[in-house]
């Protein structure tokens, strides 16, 4: 099976 | 702050674009265009939707501003535009609505609409200049077709892209699927063209559902570019020449 990241794993708030 | 378009069919199609992914969302208007950017309700996607000044028939923004709108109302509103009227929207500072003008190109209708502006925390993400390893030009029609077809057999796609093809692969309990894209150039009709530029081998697995919100962009644009690198999140660009694009990120699934 396979996990969903969130996008905030990957793009930080500006 | 005052946009007018010649006619109401960009502005439809984008917001049938994107209002099924994200609901509430502000349009951030400076002098250089309307401009959104937001996540879905499970922050597993985001949109960045850019409308530049130069794609309106006229445009002023004097001071910029924030307005919170549920999508769903502007798409309702729109539906009250044909598809050829001019819409002009204009909100002024420290309104609590926006207007919306449509007006048939005979000038003989006249369509006046004000919408209630929301109060939306917006929270915007710092989207880093990215080199991919992968990017994929083809028809947006095939890669809607594509997702449609493969969420058919399974819940998340697999794309894998090699030097001169990009296959798309999924299973699921009735069995399993996939497509293969080969490069193929076209001189007379680049909008059928599949373009492969690639620094380095991608696989990436992504949820379908999000992929098919995504391609329904396909009508603002004959062709999309997937951008890829491994363990960082797609970029699904439809671009609108003169106007500005429709970007949609999604974060890649991981095997546990």
């Amino acid at each position: 099976s396979s996990g969903q990241r969130p996008i905030t794993a990957f793009f930080s708030k500006a | 702050f005052e946009a007018k378009w010649d006619h109401a069919s960009t502005l439809k199609k984008v917001i049938d674009a994107v209002k099924d992914l994200i609901g509430d969302t502000s349009w951030d208007c400076t002098n250089t265009g309307m401009s959104l950017q937001s996540m879905d309700s499970s922050h597993v996607a985001l949109v960045h939707v850019l409308l530049k000044s130069e794609g309106f028939e006229s445009y002023r923004c004097d001071r910029n501003v924030s307005m919170g709108i549920s999508l769903n109302s502007m798409a309702k509103v729109l539906k009250c535009a044909g598809n050829d009227d001019s819409v002009t929207l204009r909100h002024e500072s420290e309104s609590s609505v926006v207007n919306f003008a449509f007006e048939s190109h005979k000038e003989e209708r006249v369509s006046e609409f004000e919408l209630k502006l929301m109060n939306i925390d917006t929270e915007h993400l710092g989207i880093p200049e990215t080199e991919y390893d992968s990017i994929i030009k083809m028809p947006s029609a095939d890669l809607r077709r594509t997702c449609a077809d493969l969420s058919q057999f399974g819940d998340s796609v697999t794309i894998s892209c090699a030097k001169s093809d990009v296959r798309f692969e999924t299973s699921g309990d009735i069995g399993t699927g996939n497509v293969r894209l080969s490069a193929r150039g076209s001189s007379d009709k680049p909008e059928t063209e599949i373009a492969i530029e690639m620094i380095n081998p991608v696989s990436l697995t992504f949820a379908l559902k999000y992929l098919n919100f995504f391609t329904k962009a396909a009508p603002l644009s004959d062709t999309v570019k997937l951008c890829m690198s491994n363990n960082h999140p797609l970029c699904v660009e439809f671009p609108m020449p003169e106007v500005g694009y429709i970007r949609y990120y999604l974060a890649p699934k991981i095997d546990e």
